[in-house]
């Protein structure tokens, strides 16, 4: 069984993508065979992975459509080894309301990535979502275990935080049992600001919930990759953010076996 | 009739709601009357103006959904002079849902704005939307002549401008022949990076599309602001913030006169 993970987060731009790239590339990195699934609207994750989502023929919205019959039809391996990708394109914003029956809709994506073998064929299987908890959050809600949480340094990212934890809790009332919160992976980190220490210090004092020790800084570098298309961990290798995300790999490696 | 602007862009996190703060309160110091509109669920319009969203008894929720007579009804008056916010709290992602007829859905807003005398009583009605072209958004769009689009020095907020425009472009043609792209605002803008500096040059060699002199620096006194719920034009009056988002006012000021 791949361990599935999705990072979430009703926030906007606080470093969904960057982290679901970034992380499934230290993660390739080190052996391990991963599945990054982009399911958000703006295909953020496809363009980051070097993809022009509007050139690609098979997307995730064929497979929430029910136009391919297996899912690895619209599978593509990237530039990078142990690394593949399930592309969207903007057209993904209308499979909602294309759909024919509303039954199990939310079931749609757990359904079609527990086929044909996909579970076994990757280690991990990694989730990109749209910055709200719509249709698409909620089809990725049903189809994995752990939830990771990017917040940014900022007054509305924490305050949303109420939010995604409400949401994660309703999801696993409903839908997923097994759905656990991996932790908080602080973002855009300037410890030369009063503002980032004192947000990390209020942040790790939250009772139960998982702050990560990786904190990923600000920094030029994970803006230059969202033009590049290539992950930090190629792009920079050896740059303070490829370490960072190096570094939360291994950390998300112990927690999985720890869990 | 007031002067409708919304702030638009399908990329999360670009700055959206920090402007629609900051432009509302640098009108209001010039002596307009000016009404903030909060149609994100998130409510981050109306907690960056001081409020708690989860304590206001009446909402924009409540006039999507027809359970308050008048939209005057919602208004709140702000801590600065010359500015009124209608608010928003999270359950306004639940409205779509419940509204009984799908007749005219779009149109909800434009109208509840049509009354009441509304339009003679402000020189200004900016919203802030969610990041996404969902149901608010195009709410708004309907209900608007002005759209400024903030744009991040990103890859990704770049890449989604094509998104930003197709979607106001059909907005036009099906709901709002009146609407106009007022113009692009740089945000998160730093001049000491080839990254930034390369960005900007991009954008102002696209045709004809109106980029704001203005510039929006990278700063942590706009981070503060999102956890203070202050405009910046008081939380540090003489920052080159406060300064920037004042000379954006004069600018949009002189745009809407022209056209
Ligand atoms: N630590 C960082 N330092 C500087 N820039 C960053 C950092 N992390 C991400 N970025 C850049 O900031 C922007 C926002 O990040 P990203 O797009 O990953 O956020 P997101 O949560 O996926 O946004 P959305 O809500 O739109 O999906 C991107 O352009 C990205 O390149
Ligand atoms: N120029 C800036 N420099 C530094 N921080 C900024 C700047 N502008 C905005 N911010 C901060 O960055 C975060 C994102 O900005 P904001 O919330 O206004 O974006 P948004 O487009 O409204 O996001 P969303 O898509 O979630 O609605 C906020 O915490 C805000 O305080
Ligand atoms: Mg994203
Ligand atoms: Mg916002």
């Amino acid at each position: 069984m791949a361990i599935t993970i999705a990072c979430i987060s009703g926030k906007g731009g606080v470093g969904k993508t960057t982290t679901t790239i970034n992380l499934a590339a230290a993660l390739a990195e080190r052996g391990r065979r991963v599945l990054a699934v982009d399911c958000d609207p703006q295909s953020n994750l496809t363009s980051g992975l070097g993809f022009d989502p509007y050139r690609i023929p098979v997307t995730i919205g064929d497979v929430f459509a029910g136009r391919v019959r297996s899912a690895p039809d619209a599978f593509l391996s990237t530039h990078w080894e142990n690394l593949w990708l399930l592309p969207a394109k903007p057209d993904l914003s209308a499979v909602e309301n294309d759909l024919n029956s509303s039954l199990n809709r939310e079931l749609l994506l757990r359904d079609a990535l527990s086929r044909d073998g996909i579970q076994a064929s990757f280690d991990f299987i990694l989730f990109d979502t749209p910055p709200n908890f719509g249709f698409h959050t909620v089809n990725v809600l049903a189809a994995i275990r752990y939830v990771l949480i990017p917040v940014q340094m900022s007054g509305y990212a924490i305050k949303g935080l109420k939010e995604v934890l409400r949401t994660v809790h309703a999801a696993r009332q409903r839908l997923n049992p097994e759905l656990r919160i991996l932790g908080i992976v602080a973002t855009f980190v300037n410890l030369r600001t009063n503002f980032s220490r004192d947000m990390l210090e209020g942040l790790r004092e939250i009772p139960n919930l998982t702050v990560f020790d990786t904190i990923i800084k600000l920094t030029v570098k994970l803006q230059e990759t969202s033009l590049a298309g290539i992950p930090v961990t190629s792009y920079a290798a050896s740059s303070e953010a490829a370490l960072a995300y190096r570094s939360l790999a291994d950390e998300v490696l112990a927690q999985v076996w720890a869990l």
